[in-house]
């Protein structure tokens, strides 16, 4: 463990703190998209099937199943429990586009062709395109609440602090995963449009809006 | 070397 990693997983389990809060508080899921959030839960599921089978740490066990608890917690008030807030009208982006192609990857390109490792290939594919379907739903409604940017901003920031945590590790522990590593960059790369508005408009107290 | 051994991150 370094300074990166924690920081990173921090910032994760913040993020996902953020967004149970900011929907159970406001009952609301308004500007949320459950694509995204569907697609998080299936990247927990498929990437901690081992949470059973082998123990890492008490850190390890339990963050793992406060991510997996939560994610299927928010997909649920997503919809069903506030689903009379859920915007699907805005939240139209082909998912299948996303799973398809990665799952296809997963069986191409992998570290060992056995099912664990597959899915747990696929799980970080999926991951680094995830959050596709909330930047597209925040393109189209053209903003985004305040606290909904907080929560992509910490979401965004946890993968970035991993690729620091792969240079520690390589520099240190001579360890590297460079289909984490790859799908990393990727999904960091995603959010930097997200981040230059966030750091331009948020932290100076605007609303966040996207050129539509 | 390739991360086949244990996976320790989340």
């Amino acid at each position: 463990m370094n300074i990166f990693r924690f920081l990173g997983d921090i910032s994760h389990l913040s993020a996902i703190i953020i967004l149970l809060l900011k929907i159970w508080k406001s009952r609301s899921c308004a500007g949320i998209s459950g694509k995204s959030q569907l697609l998080f839960a299936i990247v927990f599921t498929t990437r901690y099937l081992d949470l059973f089978t082998n123990f890492i740490s008490f850190y390890n066990t339990s963050m793992k199943v406060v991510y997996v608890a939560s994610s299927y917690a928010t997909v649920w008030m997503i919809y069903s429990k506030f689903k009379a807030t859920y915007d699907g009208n805005h939240d139209t982006f082909r998912v299948e586009f996303l799973i398809v192609p990665t799952a296809i990857l997963s069986f191409l390109v992998n570290h060992d062709f056995t099912p664990l490792e597959i899915l747990w290939t696929f799980s970080i594919y999926l991951e680094s395109v995830a959050i596709l379907p909330q930047l597209f739903m925040v393109s189209k409604t053209g903003e985004a609440e305040t606290i909904t940017s907080h929560y992509l901003f910490a979401l965004g920031i946890y993968r970035t602090l991993y690729l620091f945590n792969w240079i520690w590790r390589y520099q240190f522990e001579e360890f590297f995963d460079l289909i984490a590593i790859v799908a990393g960059l990727v999904q960091t790369v995603l959010y930097c449009d997200f981040f230059y508005l966030y750091i331009t408009k948020v932290l100076k107290g605007k609303k966040l809006s996207l050129p539509a | 070397q390739e991360s086949t051994e244990v996976k320790d991150e989340l």
